[in-house]
């Protein structure tokens, strides 16, 4: 999965 | 967005804030650890890289700007403003330790190979330690203030919530994310003795002071 890739937390 | 995340960077912006305010109000940083403050200072510069890079919403560009802003202002007063008032002998932790091998961790186990995700990955496994120059010396001293605590306790009951969060979001998003979890549960792991004392002591009125 590339979803990890752009970081949405903090 | 689920309650656990949203509490919990609240959680962590009251910590961030208290210790200003602390610093601030009394005009000194006695009994903070300034090579923790650098650590957070620098976790937060290399995690925030991706301001430049990606847009992810407005809260999440202003939380990162607050964060990487009040972590520099904080630096600022310990080692410029107060720098009288810092308390560099009891502050010995060795941070070489911690930053090396976490940059050695970071090239070796990562999501991608690319300078920006190894700039992530770095900041995610020193925020989980970074914690440890306070700590040490808490334990070297034998005492912390009580408004030092309350900082501390915000800032373990972040990663906490965050954990919570990832079980929230592995349910009903299908997000995984190893490196975060792994490191989070070390970061909460490292906190817990300290809960224990804040529970049992600071919120029966006492001051937090270990035995001899």
């Amino acid at each position: 999965s590339q979803k990890v890739f752009k970081h949405d937390e903090l | 967005m689920n309650i656990f995340r949203l509490t919990g960077d609240l959680s962590h912006l009251a910590a961030i804030i208290i210790l200003l305010l602390k610093i601030w109000k009394t005009r000194s940083c006695a009994g903070i650890s300034g090579k923790s403050q650098l650590l957070f200072a620098l976790v937060f510069t290399t995690r925030y890289l991706d301001l430049f890079t990606s847009f992810i919403s407005l809260y999440n560009t202003s939380m990162k700007l607050i964060y990487v802003a009040c972590s520099y202002a904080t630096v600022y007063l310990i080692y410029m403003k107060f720098k009288a008032t810092y308390d560099g002998n009891h502050d010995t932790f060795r941070v070489e330790f911690l930053v090396v091998p976490v940059g050695g961790l970071s090239f070796l186990v990562n999501h991608d190979f690319s300078p920006l995700e190894i700039l992530w990955t770095f900041s995610i496994y020193l925020e989980s330690v970074a914690i440890l120059p306070q700590l040490f010396m808490i334990s070297k001293t034998g005492e912390a203030e009580t408004i030092t605590t309350h900082y501390l306790f915000f800032l373990g009951l972040y990663r906490a919530l965050y954990l919570i969060n990832w079980i929230w979001r592995y349910y009903f998003e299908g997000f995984f994310d190893l490196i975060a979890v792994v490191a989070g549960v070390v970061q909460t792991i490292l906190y817990c003795d300290f809960f224990y004392l804040y529970v049992t002591k600071v919120l029966k009125g006492k001051k937090l002071s270990l035995p001899a």
